[in-house]
């Protein structure tokens, strides 16, 4: 066998090899090590994300494809400089300061997905997901490490911005196992962790305490968090019902909408 | 009009110019960038380049070079530099001084602190349209997130999670109190 040539004369099915338990769903990686995933330079990885679950932000080198491949949810991606558009309005909170706190936030751009979506996400762009629904969200992701988007090796690197990853409890599968490389992706600290502290503190104009907080020391939930009371940001109808009683509304204040 | 080809191209561009900078913050410093779009050649090169100027008690934001290698080159002065990887752990945590070069690996996480003196580099960027996301700043991606998110993610109060979202105005480049430099562990 020549060096860095190929095996492909025998293809065979593959499972994944590695669980990464987290507190609020599992992530599955196929053996990156494989023949048939050196060969294609790819990578594969599946989210199983329980309902009310949140995968932490991350970036990772390589651009992803994520295939929703059951239940819903919504997710972010921040673009570096894209402006905050989806903002709750300021006269609106104003009105109604006496009735306690409205909720009030201004955030980049929110997408939803719904099972057999295609996402797309570019290379080094943070983003987060969250399972919506009541069942549990499966996201099957495709990491293109031979892309030439990734400037670095052949192995794709996730930079978590949140969270403490390496509480992750990891499981064996049966064929031996990815590579200790591709496990460290939610078995390591995230990308705060190694800044010091102070600096870090300075960086975002809050006390030491709170910066401490960014660097997740001490947080033991993995990287699938569980969020009880259910996430709120700003955002537009998402389901389908709800925009089909918006239009009606609409039609039934302006008549049938013409052709 | 006259097409441009690579004949006729323009080939040189200067970045030292003050009045050219693309972030100025009087009491922090400046960041100048010059990339296929301000210098066409560079499409077919696939490079760009940027020049920095950090005044003394002064920090760029932490960012990460979403799409491209960074070779930085200091030409005056010293800071000091941190660069994270994947894993959370520093990479380098040194003072970088005039003369020096490091390499900042696509999407390795970094922070430069001028503390004593003024620091001035000059950046080569393995992309012809190198972009940077900063991790705090008003273009930051903490700033892009849904307060919720962050107080989830960081298992803060809402009011916490609003102070990292908002402190810092600036976007790239912030002046420092200082505090920093005396825990300094190199």
């Amino acid at each position: 066998q020549q060096q860095g040539q190929c095996q492909l004369n025998r293809l065979n099915p593959m499972e994944p090899t590695v669980r990464i338990q987290a507190e609020a769903g599992v992530t599955e990686l196929w053996d990156k090590n494989n023949q048939q995933f050196q060969c294609a330079g790819v990578s594969l990885i599946r989210h199983v994300i329980q309902s009310r679950g949140m995968l932490l932000p991350s970036y990772l080198n390589t651009p992803l494809l994520a295939y929703v491949e059951r239940g819903r949810g919504f997710f972010g991606i921040m673009n570096s400089g894209c402006p905050e558009t989806f903002q709750s309005s300021q006269q609106f909170q104003q009105g109604e300061r006496g009735a306690g706190s409205r909720f009030q936030d201004r955030h980049q751009k929110i997408g939803q997905f719904k099972q057999g979506d295609i996402i797309a996400f570019p290379a080094g762009a943070a983003h987060w997901a969250y399972n919506e629904g009541n069942e549990e969200l499966v996201l099957v992701c495709f990491e293109d490490s031979g892309n030439s988007a990734n400037q670095l090796d052949q192995n794709s690197r996730r930079f978590f911005i949140a969270g403490n990853p390496q509480q992750g409890e990891q499981q064996q599968g049966q064929q031996g196992g990815a590579r200790s490389f591709q496990k460290e992706q939610f078995q390591s600290g995230n990308v705060f962790r190694g800044f010091e502290l102070e600096l870090l503190a300075e960086a975002f104009g809050v006390s030491t305490e709170t910066a401490r907080k960014l660097q997740g020391q001490e947080d033991q939930r993995g990287h699938i968090v569980n969020i009880d009371q259910g996430l709120r940001v700003v955002r537009p109808p998402f389901s389908q019902e709800q925009e089909e009683r918006e239009e009606r509304q609409e039609q039934g204040q302006y008549g049938p909408r013409a052709n | 009009g006259i097409e441009e080809t690579i004949c006729s191209a323009k080939l040189r561009q200067n970045i030292d110019n003050p009045a050219r900078a693309d972030v100025y913050n009087p009491q922090a410093g400046r960041f100048t960038t010059v990339n296929s779009l301000t210098l066409p050649i560079l499409s077919f090169l696939r490079l760009s380049a940027a020049k920095g100027v950090l005044y003394r008690n002064s920090i760029m934001a932490p960012h990460w070079w979403t799409n491209a290698h960074s070779v930085l080159y200091v030409t005056r002065g010293e800071a000091r530099i941190q660069i994270v990887d994947h894993r959370g752990q520093a990479v380098l945590d040194d003072r970088v001084r005039q003369g020096q070069v490091v390499i900042v690996p696509q999407n390795f996480a970094v922070v430069k602190h001028a503390e004593n003196e003024i620091f001035e580099w000059v950046v080569f960027n393995t992309n012809d349209n190198a972009m940077i996301n900063t991790l705090s700043g008003r273009t930051s991606a903490i700033r892009g997130l849904p307060v919720d998110v962050i107080a989830n993610s960081y298992q803060i109060s809402r009011e916490e999670a609003r102070r990292l979202k908002f402190n810092r105005e600036e976007t790239l480049l912030f002046t420092s109190s200082g505090r920093s430099s005396q825990y300094g562990r190199v």
